[in-house]
């Protein structure tokens, strides 16, 4: 079954739209078919991996709005295996419109239901034509039955209104970037109390992995807030940790993931390490 | 007059909270009467003065949905002359229940204007006697039709929400703190969009300071995004720069301003520097 996770926190700046991009890449370096989905009206996401948002007219935001399906927005990156539903700015008014709509929390997950499990004749979902060309990619069902995707990784704006539960009602597992920073452990009462609340619409969803970020090991202040972190989440929180480093903060301003921009530096090595940690393909150590 | 700041970027991580928070330390050291409002629901800018939360029934979110005046809620710091509106997690729910409110954006500007122009009698608004004791603290008129505080400064929210356009719609200056980072001038955007916007509420709102924040200018990337960003804004950067400096991330782990932390600091340096800028009192260098 395909793996839908929702990247969030509603503290800024700790690193979810650098997450998705780079894990989602090294999950497609490891072969599988990866689907990200930007659901953050500033467009981070979609500027990362080379889309310029304010040409695009098929968008989540459109998508929101009941425009068409998922599969007439999802765009190949330049990395093989990894597709992109991108954002615009104006997705930011999706939350004022939706706001006196039913089940407005449920378009996304209707949405990606309808794309992941194509109709039986092997073509999109409303037997759209698929786009791709040649090769079985994100979208096409090779096998009857087989989803259209292995994983769906969902960025979300830093703050928990309608688009940010319209992931959690999507997903089945909520990834959460962590900083080694002392505001880190403030607003996760109120994340934990949304991904709670969402349990009554979307009864599997749960917490799965704590990825502390943009780490600094040389200060103690890194060391005390990762006992902490530790401390509260146990289990949850992954091995890996996502170290400091300038290429991650480099590589969006080339449109590209971190292993099209640097795949020598540490965080292609640390992104590479969590997709492992992810497939449960880590080496014991 | 008094000068009512909006701290804003909807870029998660900035330095919003901390630079409201030393900011108006750095102001409040240099004998002007400064308040503090925190409209975030993280409540990082009531921990960062070293309030608790959860223990608060008197806050902004309480302040909004109309329970009480603003002079209720009105606490001291442990820096003279320094005074903050806490915020509480609650205050997420504001954005819902204020939904169908007519004028929701005005409820902090006319709860502001009651509170800076006091009754007449020289008590509080609504005439409530002043809790802060002897000195002519916030809150207080120390002389006939002079405002309660010099300055108040909004932290706002990582989102362009009612909570935002409350700030928009209270204050009369825009200060908008921007990473030295590639996603920097991505959201702006949005954000020139809403202050237009709320010009229609709100006629002499203005952008009046754009502060470089966490410059770190050995990199590459920092000094390019900086000729950006002066190239975009002009005169309205400032020319005070904060460094990166780990002290400013270590202050708030100990409910202190960074010169209660270590007033020797860059940290402290560069947030006095940037007081003096917006005093107008920066020595010609
Ligand atoms: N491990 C890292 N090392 C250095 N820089 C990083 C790292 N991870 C992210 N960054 C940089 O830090 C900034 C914040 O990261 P990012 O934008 O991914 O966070 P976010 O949580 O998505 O922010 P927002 O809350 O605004 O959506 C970006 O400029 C990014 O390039
Ligand atoms: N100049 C600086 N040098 C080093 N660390 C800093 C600096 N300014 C802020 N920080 C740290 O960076 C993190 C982000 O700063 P802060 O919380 O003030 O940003 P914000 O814009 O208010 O975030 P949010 O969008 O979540 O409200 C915090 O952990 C803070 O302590
Ligand atoms: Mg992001
Ligand atoms: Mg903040």
């Amino acid at each position: 079954a395909t793996r839908i996770i929702a990247v969030l926190n509603q503290k800024g700046g700790v690193g979810k739209t650098t997450t998705c991009v780079n894990l989602g890449a090294a999950l497609a370096r490891r072969g599988r078919r990866v689907l990200l989905v930007d659901m953050d009206p500033q467009a981070n996401l979609s500027v990362h991996v080379g889309m310029e948002p304010h040409k695009l007219t098929k968008t989540t935001y459109s998508l929101l709005l009941g425009k068409h399906g998922l599969a007439e927005a999802v765009q190949p990156t330049d990395t093989p295996g990894l597709f992109v539903v991108p954002s615009t700015l104006g997705l930011a008014n999706a939350e004022i419109q939706l706001a006196s709509t039913v089940g407005r929390e449920l378009v996304l997950r209707e949405a990606l239901e309808e794309w992941l499990h194509p109709a039986p004749e092997g073509q999109g979902p409303g037997g759209a034509p698929l786009p791709f060309g040649q090769t079985p990619a994100v979208g096409e069902a090779d096998a009857p039955g087989r989803p259209s995707a292995d994983f769906v990784l969902i960025d979300c704006p830093p703050s928990l209104g309608t688009l940010t539960m319209n992931a959690l009602c999507a997903a089945g597992e909520v990834l959460l970037p962590i900083q080694t920073e002392f505001f880190a452990l403030q607003g996760v009462a109120g994340i934990l109390e949304s991904v709670k609340a969402v349990q009554r619409l979307n009864r599997g969803l749960r917490l799965s992995m704590v990825v502390p970020s943009m780490v600094d090991r040389r200060t103690t202040l890194a060391r005390d807030v990762l006992d902490e972190v530790r401390g509260y989440f146990g289990d949850v929180v992954t091995k890996t940790e996502i170290r400091k480093n300038v290429k991650l903060a480099e590589a969006p301003s080339h449109g590209r993931t971190i292993f099209g921009w640097d795949a020598r530096s540490n965080g292609a090595e640390d992104y590479d390490h969590l997709a492992a940690e992810v497939l449960g393909e880590l080496e014991q150590t």
